[in-house]
């Protein structure tokens, strides 16, 4: 067996059936039964305990779902891969997919045509635990499928493992359960004539119970209670409560009806004739005339006295302010970039509906400046765009949420905009964050939060390997904002208000901690981009 | 140099290899300019089929070929904290 390393700090586990990803073909209930069942073989070998709960924010949440489904492993239709499952640990950590595009079959024993759920579960939920796939054949977590027998046991292999994790179960002994009522023969004793001993205890058989998931405590036998000290005919004492002026502190009464404390006490005579004992005395609080008073909630108050009062309005200059029409114009030296890109030699950098053009003679003047006024093809209503960059073939392509708008020069082509999922991107990917073509091997690559994409621009689709995951691009995380190729042949990374410089060879960031856009793109003063933004 | 056209059904094995932990991913972006992708590729295979429990011949024979077939679970069978093992020695 193997184990990766993270594993749960808590060994009382919940779990969910992802109530809007249910399997499609499958019988809800049917599924949930059998899902209970595949964390049940790893309950009986470990301390570990599982209950069901109807919440997303479960430890192990099980979801079905076709071909890509966010998140860097796709499922491929009927066949080789059945499902994943994600280590321990927060957010998706544990989570369990299935691809639902397979034949699952409930049953055990008709896995010849389809495939088990039973089985595949199991097996996933060992994911789900922090074990790694095992290369003993025949072991739960070997990770070819191999069905699964009737009254299936954890094999050793895997049985190792998951108590090296979490240790074996503790069966307590059943002479030391405390069972309450008794219905069920007490331990019996036979002494023998010889000095032995020997105790003969009539044990309970231990049955398991497959749905008792909602069960809080998971033990076998429910604990004792105990007795009730106060029967419905006796009335419970009260506990003691303040009194609404806080000043006393009753232990000896019934609670007043509290239903409106500024009300109270004010008994009607018919009140005050039937329940007396609820009328107190209330000393209503002074109201000090030197402070503007405000209300005070759950306060008792003076009907008499004009509590709360209003507060006292200052005089005030008359002013006449001349309203300013919202902008988002963004500020040259403290500002990130939507995106950045060179453009027939020259750098172009967008943020908002602004950009600069930085070309051989350096910043050209009057920018930023719309960026509809260089590309009027743009919509009217844009608020940013994604990503920019320029093919091969000299277009330039704008990426604006789920759209691409490319162009000749400044000519919007004909047929354009177009839905980025005509690339190959998934339909359900609301943008790119970045887009470049990289100049190590002259290839177009995609970027959107934890995933890139290589784009083939002959074919006009992306790639069949991708997506991939971020991490292959070391040190510049998830999320950019933007990449290009500079000049001197480097690509450089962008991410909030900083860059890294990127080794293309070594596949990793020239240097883990960012240096700050502004003086090094844009020109500005060092000294005023790190008082102004401190660096991270 | 850059090494020769890979086969329709070489890129689906390596597609393979690198979906499960066998290959580096995104590594191809870099050996297309290194040519060390055949050494890589056959430690690969070997790998694989030392996994799976199958004989270890370094090529893609029958049993190879079934055992890419079979039904398995979408994780990789060697994590991240294993790419340096998959990570080629530079000679």
């Amino acid at each position: 067996f193997a184990v990766q390393g993270e594993k749960w700090h808590h060994t009382n586990l919940t779990w969910s059936l992802k109530s809007d990803r249910p399997p499609s073909q499958l019988d809800p209930y049917g599924t949930r039964d059998v899902l209970a069942r595949a964390l049940d073989v790893w309950e009986q070998a470990s301390r570990l305990t599982f209950r069901e709960v109807n919440s997303d924010e479960a430890d192990i949440v099980v979801s079905f779902a076709k071909r890509y489904h966010d998140d860097a492993y796709p499922f491929d239709g009927r066949g080789l891969i059945l499902a994943h499952a994600f280590f321990p640990g927060s957010g998706r950590g544990g989570d369990a997919h299935f691809d639902d595009d397979e034949l699952w079959m409930l049953s055990s024993n008709d896995d010849d045509e389809g495939t088990s759920l039973l089985a595949v579960a199991a097996h996933e939920f060992g994911h789900s635990l922090g074990l790694s796939h095992s290369s003993v054949k025949g072991a739960l977590m070997f990770p070819w499928y191999q069905g699964i027998q009737p009254n299936f046991e954890l094999p050793e292999d895997d049985r190792n493992g998951i108590q090296q994790m979490y240790g074996p179960k503790v069966r307590k002994p059943w002479a030391k359960i405390p069972y309450y009522p008794v219905d069920s023969q007490p331990p019996t004793t036979t002494t023998t004539t010889t000095t032995t001993t020997t105790t003969t205890t009539t044990r309970r058989p231990y049955i398991h119970h497959h749905n008792r998931h909602n069960r809080p405590d998971h033990t076998p036998f429910a604990p004792p209670r105990p007795p009730n000290k106060y029967p419905t005919y006796y009335p419970r004492p009260r506990p003691p409560y303040y009194t609404p002026d806080r000043r006393h502190y009753n232990t000896t009464e019934e609670h007043p009806r509290r239903t409106n404390h500024n009300h109270y006490p004010r008994p009607t005579p018919h009140e005050t004739t039937t329940h007396p004992t609820t009328y107190r005395p209330v000393r209503y609080p002074t109201v000090n005339t030197d402070y503007p008073s405000y209300p005070r909630p759950n306060y008792p108050t003076d009907p008499r006295h004009d509590y709360p009062r209003k507060p006292y309005n200052h005089p005030r200059p008359t002013t006449t302010t001349r309203p300013t029409p919202p902008s988002d114009k963004p500020d040259t030296c403290n500002t990130s970039y939507d995106a950045v890109a060179l453009i027939r030699g020259e750098l172009f950098i967008f943020k908002n509906r602004y950009h600069w053009r930085i070309g051989a003679q350096g910043h050209y003047p009057g920018y930023p400046m719309d960026i509809s006024r260089m590309w009027p093809g743009l919509p009217r209503d844009f608020t940013r765009v994604d990503a920019v960059y320029e093919r091969p073939d000299r277009k330039i392509a704008f990426f604006i949420g789920k759209e691409l708008f490319l162009f000749d020069t400044q000519n919007l082509l004909p047929g354009y905009p177009r839905a980025i999922s005509e690339l190959g991107l998934p339909s359900s990917l609301e943008k790119l964050d970045a887009a470049m073509v990289w100049g190590h091997n002259g290839k177009t690559y995609f970027y959107s939060g934890s995933l890139y994409w290589k784009y083939d621009e002959e074919e006009g689709h992306v790639e069949l390997d991708y997506p991939r995951d971020m991490s292959m691009w070391k040190g510049v995380g998830y999320n950019i904002d933007s990449v290009f190729q500079w000049k001197d042949g480097k690509t450089y990374f962008f991410k909030g208000r900083g860059f890294w410089k990127f080794n293309d060879l070594q596949m990793k960031v020239e240097h883990e901690r960012q240096l700050p856009s502004a003086p090094f793109w844009m020109g500005c003063p060092t000294e005023r981009t790190s008082r102004r933004s401190p660096f991270r | 140099s850059r090494p020769p056209r890979s086969t329709h059904h070489e890129i689906n094995v390596r597609s393979y290899l690198e979906t499960f932990g066998y290959l580096q991913k995104g590594l191809p972006e870099n050996l297309l300019l290194e040519g060390d992708y055949e050494d890589d590729f056959r430690i690969a295979i070997k790998t694989l089929q030392e996994f799976g429990g199958i004989p270890v011949t370094g090529v893609i024979d029958e049993d190879t070929k079934s055992l890419l077939k079979q039904k398995r679970c979408g994780r990789p069978d060697r994590e991240i904290g294993d790419e340096e093992n998959i990570r080629r020695k530079k000679r």
